[in-house]
């Protein structure tokens, strides 16, 4: 039989810093509610950091996974359109610039982070981030 | 109530996702 953890029933759980009230640090030092983050704070940041640059990832695709609850997105990252494909559990957040946290499945963002969320679709654009040249 | 004394305090590039490594050509 399957080895079986007490904690295998609940599904997996997504990073506590999604988790509405949590405390972000942003670059220049100021605190902020993950819920009250704006695009802007996201830009100084990275303008701020040494090692990290802000690129807009496009929603090129999404599609079902295998795994449950999962998705698979396909992104155009950068001006390059580098083709990337993660999975991600459908309630996992996505900030997309100028609109805010959105994702596979609002509603189990919601119930789970209590994050409000939009929608995540085909051409939004989402923060990401790459590392700047160090070389 | 008591609140607690070490509240987490997360980095904001924890929020997002690093989707590319670099940039080469």
């Amino acid at each position: 039989p399957p080895p079986a953890s007490p904690l295998s029933a609940t599904c997996p759980s997504l990073p506590p810093y999604f988790m509405k009230g949590s405390i972000i640090q942003l670059a220049d030092g100021k605190l902020k509610r993950v819920e009250d983050l704006k695009t802007e704070d996201f830009i100084q940041s990275a303008e701020i950091s040494s090692e990290l640059k802000i690129d807009s990832s496009t929603v090129e695709r999404i599609e079902g996974s295998q795994t449950p609850n999962s998705a698979i997105i396909q992104f155009a990252v950068g001006e390059h359109k580098a083709q990337v494909s993660v999975e991600v559990l459908v309630e996992y957040p996505f900030f997309v610039f100028g609109q805010g946290w959105s994702s596979c499945s609002p509603d189990r963002t919601t119930q789970l982070l209590e994050l409000s969320c939009a929608k995540l679709s085909v051409g939004d654009v989402c923060i990401s981030l790459t590392l700047k040249n160090s070389k | 109530n008591v609140e607690p004394r070490s509240v987490p305090v997360f980095p904001w590039h924890s929020l997002v996702p690093f989707l590319a490594p670099s940039q080469s050509d």
